[in-house]
């Protein structure tokens, strides 16, 4: 995985769930 | 509003998500998220840290 990717499987194993912010339209 | 740095670094963090999705890392509670690991994911994670 990329380091982006597995930082994100981090941030979602740490915080139960991941959040991201909804783009802008 | 947010900058076009913020703005890209959003749309990579998305990208990155959705790909996880697809490698069945991650699965999504709703279509926009929030997302959570599946049980690959989590055992993907535990190897991480070892």
């Amino acid at each position: 995985l990329t380091s982006e990717q597995n930082q994100l499987m981090i941030q979602a194993s740490q915080s139960g769930t991941l959040h991201l912010p909804i783009e802008d339209p | 509003a947010l900058t076009s740095e913020e703005a890209q670094a959003n749309k990579i963090k998305r990208q990155a998500a959705d790909r996880l999705v697809t490698m069945r890392l991650l699965k999504a509670m709703e279509v926009d998220g929030p997302w959570r690991l599946t049980d690959l994911g989590r055992e993907y994670v535990q190897r991480l840290a070892q």
